[in-house]
């Protein structure tokens, strides 16, 4: 349901 | 995992203090020197007539897109924050739902110069005049009250960072899966404001930094009813064009 923010929390904390 | 045992060594709190300092430095949008070199820089009179003329769907879906690159930089600073990334991709989507706008609120009160009422907004100082197609004067009116409430308390850049931490790491959510984890992780980030405060001879801060939270609920529910207002009049605009991060948030 949340596509973009489940997609913006695995992104790495480069 | 840093919270299992739950350490309160004075070490481990001075190691989360500094890196929720980091976190909240490396993810704050905007420099405040930046913000400080341009806080004269403001609208001009046919720039602000631009802004007026605008439709109110127009300007929806401008502020929409602004409000959602904030909203990106709270997101960084929450993956930052010690515990985070260690709860349930669940609960770390409930903590950011309601609390993203509620930080970025906070934030906003970095980008306000209180001696004109003005917000750094496109790259320059305009006030509320500013978001007039909006049709949301009430809101506009009591966020930027809000800004300089928080103004007033003087924060630095050390406490505004914990106090935004401690927005977002907030336990009493509803539909949390591991309440309890986040309510670990919360204690321990009241011991780092309270440690801070201490040192920095400000301990009746504290009390008054949580009298803003309710403020930021009521501010929160008032942009949804906003939205909600907006969208039953619009809903194609806010279906087709609205950012898909914004819609996930607040629809």
């Amino acid at each position: 349901k949340h596509k973009i923010l489940h997609r913006l929390l695995q992104n790495s904390t480069s | 995992d840093p919270y299992c045992p739950y350490p309160t060594s004075l070490l481990h709190i001075e190691e989360l203090c500094d890196s929720i300092v980091r976190s909240h430095r490396d993810t704050s949008q905007f420099r405040l020197e930046e913000l400080q070199a341009l806080r004269w820089k403001l609208f001009s009179r046919e720039e602000l007539h631009a802004y007026q003329s605008k439709s109110v769907d127009e300007m929806w879906q401008h502020c929409a897109v602004r409000l959602t690159e904030a909203v990106q930089y709270v997101v960084e600073f929450a993956k930052r924050i010690p515990g985070f990334r260690g709860l349930g991709q669940n609960d770390q989507i409930t903590l950011l739902k309601t609390g993203s706008m509620e930080v970025v609120l906070v934030r906003m009160s970095r980008c306000f110069n209180t001696e004109n009422s003005t917000v750094f907004f496109d790259g320059k100082f305009g006030s509320t005049e500013l978001f007039k197609s909006l049709g949301c004067g009430d809101l506009m009116v009591a966020v930027f009250d809000f800004a300089h409430s928080v103004c007033a308390l003087r924060l630095t850049e050390q406490q505004m960072a914990l106090f935004s931490s401690l927005v977002l790491i907030n336990p009493d959510r509803p539909c949390l899966e591991d309440r309890g984890r986040v309510h670990r992780m919360r204690r321990d980030l009241e011991v780092c404001l309270s440690h801070m405060l201490r040192r920095d001879n400000q301990e009746s801060l504290q009390h008054k930094l949580y009298q803003k939270v309710s403020v930021l609920q009521s501010l929160c529910s008032l942009h949804v009813e906003k939205l909600h207002w907006f969208s039953q009049r619009y809903p194609l605009i806010v279906h087709s064009v609205f950012p898909p991060l914004y819609k996930e948030l607040f629809t």
